[in-house]
């Protein structure tokens, strides 16, 4: 077993340096990693199982890395390996994003962004990696399906002063702090940063973007109306009425989105959170703070 | 101050707070 | 607030540039851009500097009346006197428009759609909304909810025109009786307050008789 492990890591680097990612994750996933005949130790299956997944990942293989990955998720929590630990965090966030599972892929990217000691071990991180775990870690979150938590985590990201710098920073404002309709133009500028499986065409007929935006325009729809016809629903999104009404209707159902259908008539109404007598108290509340705005612009000006 | 003036004419304008049907239900 | 701080500091900038020149072009050319800006909405600050009300009776008294335009009229006014302004560059025509949305909202909280589209020259339901999403509501200078099924605007908040000094009367007026009711309003809590202290100790009265009572019945048993 020892030289067939030796045999299948000399392969495998051969395939690495022949950029054959999945043949030599093959060649390493043959390797008997819970042989009853030798003892091998946790630090050196964990680096393997990642070591496997990482290559896989290189293919876009989620599925296959996510074996590799599960493996190590036993081994990862007693692992006292910083460098090792931090490829198992990035691996799973990369499986995550494959997978489309945006919110969660988003809160991993978000915590590997935050690293603070850019020296582990031998490894130096570089802030430009840092930068790209911030950046995946907004993309993935505006490609997340819209309501409360996405908007929470959208929140976050917003208040984080890196973002700023961030070359997506524009669309995250646009999408966070002014709740706003994306158009075209922005829609397909944001589209350039995207990676292809981001980018895929799903079962609906809508590619994973499209229907990221679709939601978001529907929910930033809600803010702006008390109610809309389905027709005009589908105007405003660019897409047919029925299709409109559908990912409206899911969003309801799934609550992410406030409201009702009435399909006799067919319209949307977007309710409030609020009650009518709560929004009349914010309401109050607003025309209190632009009278003490006022008050206090007029004692600066000394009237 | 013409500032002012608009900010008061703008100040006025949001009175009432709410007008709508739902409202005078509930406050009703 | 908001939107009188965005623009303070492009007041400032053309006021400045007015008063810093006397040439008549130089000013038209001043009151072209003020009006084409995407951030201003406030023209009575320019339209007080000297050398701009001296324009008035010059080749170029016409920038001037549409000066006067951007600060108090609406569209419909410049429709009606289009033979005697200069023609509106685009970006000078959306700003009336937009302009013309806070003088309708300044009488009315709801907005029907249909006089939305007569007053904007618009022919159907979405160019309007996107017109009231897009350059009003995104703009900042209105905020509102827009009901396709009673085909209205409903008005939150709006951002204030310039006034003319015939409307402070109606201004006063509308503080006053703001004021005459809060101050009513603030006298009838204090007389219930008064009341519910009042009844407040009766009730306590009427308890500690009728705790008296009994203790003198019982002492009598």
């Amino acid at each position: 077993e020892e030289q067939v492990l030796i045999i299948r890591e000399k392969l495998a680097e051969l395939y690495e340096s022949e950029q054959e990612w999945s043949q030599a994750a093959k060649m390493l996933s043959g390797i008997d990693l819970d042989s009853g005949i030798r003892m091998l130790d946790d630090a050196y299956k964990l680096s393997k199982c990642v070591h496997i997944a990482r290559l896989y990942l290189e293919d876009d293989d989620a599925v296959s890395a996510e074996a590799f990955i599960n493996k190590a998720s036993f081994l990862v929590t007693t692992s006292q390996h910083e460098v090792l630990n931090l490829q198992y965090k990035v691996c799973y966030a990369r499986i995550l994003d494959l997978k489309r599972k945006f919110l969660e892929a988003a809160l991993r990217y978000y915590d590997i962004s935050q690293i603070e000691k850019l020296q582990i071990g031998d490894e130096e991180i570089d802030e430009d990696a840092l930068e790209q775990a911030l950046s995946a870690a907004v993309t993935c979150t505006i490609l997340a399906a819209a309501g409360p938590q996405r908007s929470r985590v959208l929140a976050t990201l917003y208040k984080d002063e890196r973002c700023s710098k961030l070359k997506i920073y524009p669309i995250l404002q646009k999408v966070v702090y002014l709740e706003r309709i994306l158009r075209k133009p922005e829609i397909d500028a944001f589209s350039e940063e995207l990676k292809p499986h981001q980018k895929a065409l799903l079962p609906d007929n809508f590619t994973v973007l499209d229907r990221a935006m679709i939601e978001h325009n529907l929910l930033s729809a809600s803010k702006l109306y008390t109610n809309i016809s389905f027709e005009e629903l589908g105007a405003l999104l660019g897409i047919p009425p029925q299709k409109a009404e559908k990912i409206a209707s899911r969003m309801i159902y799934e609550d992410r989105m406030r409201g009702s259908i009435d399909q006799v008539e067919a319209i949307i109404h977007f309710e409030d959170d609020t009650e009518e007598l709560q929004q009349w108290d914010q309401q109050i509340a607003g025309l209190c703070q632009a009278l003490n705005d006022i008050l206090d612009c007029m004692t600066s000006k000394g009237v | 101050d013409n500032s002012l003036l608009r900010q008061v004419l703008s100040l006025l304008r949001r009175l009432p707070t709410i007008e709508s049907e739902k409202f005078q239900d509930e406050f009703l | 607030m908001e939107m009188e701080k965005r623009q303070a500091d492009l007041i400032e900038q053309f006021t400045q540039q007015a008063e810093a020149t006397s040439d008549p072009r130089a000013l038209a050319s001043i009151i072209s851009d003020a009006t084409c800006h995407p951030s201003l909405f406030a023209f009575s600050e320019i339209l007080s500097v000297p050398n701009i009300s001296k324009l008035d009776g010059t080749q170029v008294s016409s920038s001037l009346d549409l000066l006067h335009l951007f600060a108090y009229g609406t569209w419909n006014d410049y429709k009606s006197s289009a033979g005697h302004l200069p023609s509106l560059l685009p970006n000078q025509a959306k700003k009336l428009k937009q302009l013309s949305v806070l003088t309708l909202a300044e009488t009315n909280k709801v907005l029907p759609y249909d006089k939305l589209m007569e007053e904007l020259d618009v022919s159907n339901v979405r160019e309007l909304e996107d017109f009231l999403i897009n350059e009003c509501m995104y703009s900042g200078i209105v905020r509102g909810k827009l009901d396709q099924l009673r085909r209205c605007f409903e008005v939150q908040f709006a951002a204030g025109r310039d006034i003319r000094p015939e409307q402070l009367n109606s201004m006063i007026q509308a503080l006053s009786s703001w004021l005459t009711t809060s101050d009513h309003m603030l006298q009838s809590i204090q007389e219930k307050i008064k009341w519910a202290d009042t009844m407040s100790e009766a009730s306590r009265k009427h308890k500690k008789e009728v705790e008296d009572r009994v203790e003198e019945v019982k002492k009598t048993l």
